[in-house]
Formats: structure tokens, C-alpha cells, sequence
């Protein structure tokens, strides 16, 4: 069973996907995010994370057996179990579908339109535009698949259902109001049922759905 | 958290590099 | 032993990555990337396709028992075997981190400076230099992991070698010439003997090393 600490700034998503797997397996995992544990910007450019941690980025986790691993997916798998990794060749590479799926397709278009809201990023309008039409073919294909699903692979949570939800987090937080989202009843109904299992609540506490779409943060 | 989100490195382009790579090898097979 | 169709578009680098994994494990796989079997632009735009591979992107996998997988790092893990996925958790995680760095970390800038010079893309400076700096960052992180070791991950190739030097193909084909490339021996090293493995060459065929860096295809 795996133990060790992970390293993020907080309320990192991509960091979610490692410790709702952790949940799920069992994995004692410490979270290093806030000084004097770790503080972003600082403990990640000195020399002995970048040692470990040649890119400097986070999530990074270190074993307490002295086992590094960067890339948040990669950790979120290490982190699994064979139940939630896919259990049989077909469902595992399944499972790696999805999660390719949600960092190729999900997360630049859902980046492009929140970032701005968020006040990270400049507002050009063209670009959130095309963003909205992009993660609307995304939502259309997810909806389309969990059409006579509950998870999206298998009968149960996956690593596939962990990566895809916490990609699409910030998007059903701040910006999937509820008549962009009217189209996609499943992925909706499929999301509201992630989060709120125990394990993703443990990580991620109560989730709101937007309400009304943010709009740029100036 | 949003000062690290700030600094995540995210391909936005991509959908552009995608598009052109899909009409290239359309164009190349006719 | 897995067996089926892989569609693709002819030399397609991601293509590549899922042929070089069988000629690993020995499954069987048929290429359909030219007509009258597949034709690019047309026939993973028919209904047929789309049921099977909403995104209609390629390539794209369908078994002989009709199992149905698309996104390349899927379908290069599901047609390898467990030497070359990792035979044990932290190998395997391991060789995920490298296949996630390389398509966070490596082919943007990769796609940056090369498109353009395939006449792909329109030429932009500003992102060309900005893909050259990118580029030297990341080959540098690799020729430091690899200045101790013969491989990425354990003693043998790996789907981490297989995905990172397919993500370098075009690169090292194209854009880094001796002198750009001088600065990283251990990369080249490494690239050179992967690519001149028997199952890398039964796929790629004899793999050039750039002499003279590519500029602009108007």
C-alpha cells in the first residue's frame, strides 16, 4: 500500500485526481501544499525538489520509501487500485482513454473560457467563444456515451471517472450555467453522482453547479 | 490557489495545431 | 494477443506509437490508412465511424472481437504487454509520467516549430523562439535523466521510450541539427538507439537524423 507526500498548491485539480484515487485504494498520502510543508513558488524552484523534480511542477509525490513521481497522472495511477485502474486489459485501456480524452479535449478548451473568469487570464472574445463550442462537442460526446451508463467504464468509479470529473470542475463551478448544461442531462447526472461519493467529497467537499455563467474577472 | 493556477501550463492552441494538422493530411490524401 | 485494424493517416507519429508497441507484444495489427480500407477526411467522417470513434480522430483501434478504443497512448498501451508497460507499480507509473511529460511537455513546442516548417502551419517568430526555448528546457531535463541510464524506465524499452522518441521523430527529423542538438549527447543517444531497434525500424524504416535545421515550407 503506498504512503507518501504529495506536493500542490491548493484547490489544484489536477492534484484532486491523485488524492480521490488515494481515497478509493486506501494510499496514506500526506498533502504538502501550505507553508512551511511547501510553498508554492519557492519550495518547487529550490534545488532539492527540482533534485527530484526536474520540471519544478506540481502535483509531485514522493513515496516514503524516497520513490518520486511527477505528472498527475501518473501519480493518480500509482495511487489506485487494480479495482478503479480497470480490472481487465479492455477496461484499463479504457480507462486510459478517458483520461488522454479529458487532458486532450476537456482541459484547454474548459481553461481557455474559466481562466479569464477567474481573473488568470485575459478575456479575448474569439477564443472563448470557440471554447464554448469545443467543450460543447466534448459534453455532446460524453453525453452520448453515458447515455446507457452510469460510470464510464465498467459499473463502477474508475480512474476514468475521477480524471474527467476533476477536469470538468472547474467549468460545471463557474460557467456550465444550467441552460448551457440543459443539453447534457447525463454528463450532469453523471457528475452530480461523482461528487458525491464519499471519497470525492472527502477531497473535494460540497459542490456547487454554477448557477450563472461567470463572466470575465478584469 | 489561484496564483498556481494561474502558472499551470495549458496547451490553449491546440484546437488550432489540430485543425491544421487535420486539413494537411486531408489535403494530402486527396 | 490482441489483434485488429488500426486507422490512421499514412506516417501519422501517434500512429506510431500504438504499431511500434505490437511489433513488442506480437499482436496482430492490420493498418488501414490508405483507400480503399480507410481514407482520411472522409471515411472517419461517416456514420459508421462515428458510432465507433465519436471523436472521429485518429488513429483509432477496433479489434477482431469488435472492441473499440481511441486516443493513441489507449491503444499503444493496450496493444503492449506488461514488460513494456512496467512489470511492476513503480515502473509502471513511471513510464506514465514519461508518456504524460511527452504530451504536455514535449509535443507543443514540438508542433510549434515543426508545423510550420512541414508547411502545416503558417510560420509565427514569436512562437517558433518561444518552441526552440521550450524544447532546450525539456531536452535538457532528458539528457539528465538519461546521463546514467540506457533507457527511461528499468534496464529495457519501454512504452516510455516508445512514446517520448515518437514525440521527438519529427524533431530530430526536421528541426535539430547538429549544432542545436549538441548540447544534449545523452538525448541523442538514447533516440539513435531506440530507433534502431528492430521493432522501431520495422515501422519507421531508417530514421535520418537532421543535418540542417528545416525553416519555413511556404
Amino acid at each position: 500500500m503506498a504512503a507518501g507526500t504529495l506536493y500542490t498548491y491548493p484547490e489544484n485539480w489536477r492534484a484532486f485526481k491523485a488524492q480521490i484515487a488515494a481515497q478509493y485504494s486506501g494510499a496514506r498520502l500526506k498533502i504538502a501544499s501550505t507553508s512551511p510543508a511547501f510553498t508554492f513558488g519557492q519550495t518547487n524552484r529550490s534545488p532539492a525538489f527540482l533534485s527530484n523534480f526536474p520540471l519544478g511542477k506540481v502535483p509531485a509525490y514522493q513515496g516514503d520509501d524516497g520513490f518520486c513521481l511527477f505528472e498527475s497522472n501518473a501519480i493518480a495511477h500509482y495511487l489506485s487500485n487494480d479495482a478503479i485502474r480497470g480490472s481487465t486489459p479492455q477496461a484499463a485501456a479504457r480507462v486510459l482513454q478517458w483520461v488522454s480524452f479529458a487532458d486532450s479535449e476537456i482541459i484547454p478548451p474548459a481553461s481557455a473560457w474559466v481562466f479569464p473568469t477567474l481573473g488568470i487570464m485575459q478575456f479575448n472574445k474569439q477564443a472563448t467563444e470557440q471554447a464554448k463550442e469545443e467543450l460543447k462537442r466534448v459534453l455532446a460526446v460524453l453525453n452520448q456515451h453515458l447515455n446507457t451508463r452510469t460510470f464510464l467504464v465498467g459499473e463502477r468509479i474508475s480512474l476514468a471517472d475521477i480524471t474527467v470529473a476533476c477536469s470538468l470542475l472547474w467549468p460545471y463551478k463557474q460557467v456550465l450555467e444550467p441552460s448551457f448544461r440543459q443539453p447534457y442531462p447525463n454528463v450532469t447526472r453523471w457528475f452530480v453522482t461523482c461528487v458525491n461519493q464519499p471519497q470525492f467529497k472527502a477531497v473535494l467537499g460540497e459542490v456547487k453547479l454554477c448557477e450563472k455563467m461567470a463572466q470575465f474577472d478584469a | 490557489a489561484l496564483q498556481g493556477l494561474a502558472q499551470e501550463k495549458i496547451w490553449f492552441d491546440k484546437s488550432r495545431y489540430d485543425e491544421a494538422e487535420r486539413s494537411f493530411y486531408e489535403g494530402e490524401n486527396g
